[in-house]
């Protein structure tokens, strides 16, 4: 465990925290992709099925159970809440998830280090995580009404794969061997979709403007 | 082999 590791992950954390905040509070989804949430839901799915098999550490276990929690309660909410349903932006947040769930199974299944149902998930959520945020961005881009704390969401986000990144630099420096190009190549993929994102975000920061992305 | 890497993150 590294310092950018750490801060990735207190990153992560609090992006959610602060999207459970909002809607809470609010009583309000508005804004908010229910199919990027239920992408990150498979994502966790998928990825921490070795909460059962593998125990790596308290933080790591606790962890994941955190991020698998709180977005079935956010799923939960957006679904089911009868307060918060209601402004859940449906005809808006069309996006398909077929587009983004075969292709990555279809890599997952080709492109694995071990063809296993385990390490093919796995692989799986790690390109799926990389694509999941479209949804989320598509809507923000065509409700064009972005509040300040769904903007925080997602730069948030943005900053915990940034953050990620540094710590992959920083273990490959420090740990012998350590090596891992699938989960490299994704996540820099994943990096680079915010880049549109944060160029806009930043830029209403500074203009002390309100967010808007171009259609 | 990668695969003791990588899992060890979330």
């Amino acid at each position: 465990m590294n310092l950018f590791r750490l801060l990735g992950d207190m990153t992560h954390l609090l992006s959610i925290i602060v999207l459970l905040l909002k809607i809470n509070a609010t009583r309000s989804c508005r804004g908010v992709s229910l199919k990027t949430q239920e992408l990150y839901a498979i994502v966790f799915v998928c990825r921490y099925l070795d909460l059962f098999t593998n125990f790596i550490s308290l933080y790591n276990t606790v962890m994941k159970v955190i991020f698998l929690g709180s977005t079935f309660t956010i799923i939960y909410w957006m679904r089911f809440h009868k307060v918060i349903r209601v402004t859940y932006d449906r005809d808006q947040d069309t996006f398909r998830y077929q587009f983004l769930i075969i292709p990555c199974l279809l890599l997952s299944l080709i492109l694995n280090s071990e063809f296993t149902v385990m390490e093919v998930l796995w692989t799986f959520s790690i390109y799926l995580e990389a694509v999941a945020i479209l949804p989320q961005l598509v809507l923000l881009q065509r409700t064009n009404n972005i509040d300040n704390l769904t903007g925080n969401y997602i730069f948030l986000l943005g900053s915990y794969r940034a953050l990620y990144i540094l710590n992959w630099i920083y273990r490959f420096l420090t740990e012998p061997n350590y090596r891992q190009y699938l989960v490299w190549i994704s996540g820099i993929v994943q990096t680079i979709v915010y880049i549109d994102f944060f160029y806009y975000y930043i830029r209403s920061w500074k203009n002390n403007e309100k967010l808007s992305l171009p259609a | 082999e990668d695969v003791d890497f990588g899992h060890d993150e979330l």
